[in-house]
């Protein structure tokens, strides 16, 4: 099973 | 004070239409070089960066950088009230609480203008690191926004497959299993007709069909979109808008619990 990751694991708050 | 004015009131119109559905509210940041946006979905799933290049307006003055944060589905209201060949004139005082919309038309005997009332939006910007894609295709627009909505009624994920041989999105879901294969082109006449895979190692990454859908409202920009893909992280989607910027739409993919 896939569970969707948050786009926010990827790109930090600048 | 700020004024952008493009000729082409009809870009601005295609641009809400692909990012309307995906956002609610959002702060379109203008500088000297232009307006830039880029907001999560309400999820955070996804990202939207869009860039509009000043020298892409046909007049465009920035004294101060400003911020203006609207409301979307407001911005939609206005819009529809823009005729498909009016010119569109955004201006905007300096530390604004409106931004004002005016659309000419052509022969310049009819002139509408909407204000509306801005929003503050204490919204993240993101930083997007540089990345070297894997894998990068460039494809018809209008194939890749087919191929999202023929799999997307199999389920709810598809996975994208690329390797030097082409590249594969499948789906499968409770009535059964799909694939659509694009093989890359060896000789076309018009390059927007082609498929172009460069490829440094093959990817196999999982996404989310209704985001792609989404993006796929951007098809009216451009005849081509490029999707960049890696291992475990996000696809980009790309759409070029004219000689002024882009649209690059981010998908945090699907991954192994």
């Amino acid at each position: 099973l896939r569970k969707q990751a948050s786009i926010t694991c990827f790109f930090r708050k600048k | 004070m700020f004024e952008a004015r493009l000729v082409q009131g009809a870009l601005l119109k295609k641009i809400l239409e692909a990012i309307k559905d995906l956002l609610t509210e959002a702060s379109w940041d203008c500088a000297q070089g232009g307006i830039q946006l880029q907001a999560m979905d309400n999820s955070h799933v996804s990202l939207v960066s869009l860039t509009l290049r000043s020298d892409g307006f046909d007049k465009y003055r920035c004294d101060r950088n400003l911020t203006m944060g609207m409301n979307l589905a407001s911005m939609t209201k206005i819009m529809k009230c823009c005729g498909n060949d009016e010119i569109i004139t955004m201006k905007a005082q300096d530390e604004p609480d409106t931004v004002t919309f005016m659309f000419e038309s052509k022969n310049g005997d009819k002139i509408s203008e909407y204000e509306m009332k801005l929003m503050n939006l204490d919204q993240d910007h993101l930083g997007i690191p540089e990345t070297d894609y894997a894998c990068v295709i460039k494809m018809p627009s209008g194939e890749f926004a087919r191929i999202c909505r023929d799999l997307s009624q199999f389920g709810e994920s598809m996975v994208i497959a690329c390797s030097k041989n082409g590249i594969k999105f499948s789906t499968s879901g409770d009535i059964g299993t799909g694939n659509v294969k694009l093989a890359q082109t060896s000789s076309v006449d018009k390059e927007e007709e082609a498929v172009i895979i460069e490829m440094q190692e093959p990817v196999t990454l999982t996404f989310a069909c209704k985001y792609l859908n989404n993006f796929a409202k951007a098809t009216p920009l451009s005849p081509v979109v490029s999707l960049s893909l890696s291992p475990d992280v996000p696809l980009v989607v790309e759409y070029k808008i004219e000689d002024i910027g882009y649209v690059r739409y981010y998908l945090a993919p699907k991954i192994e619990d």
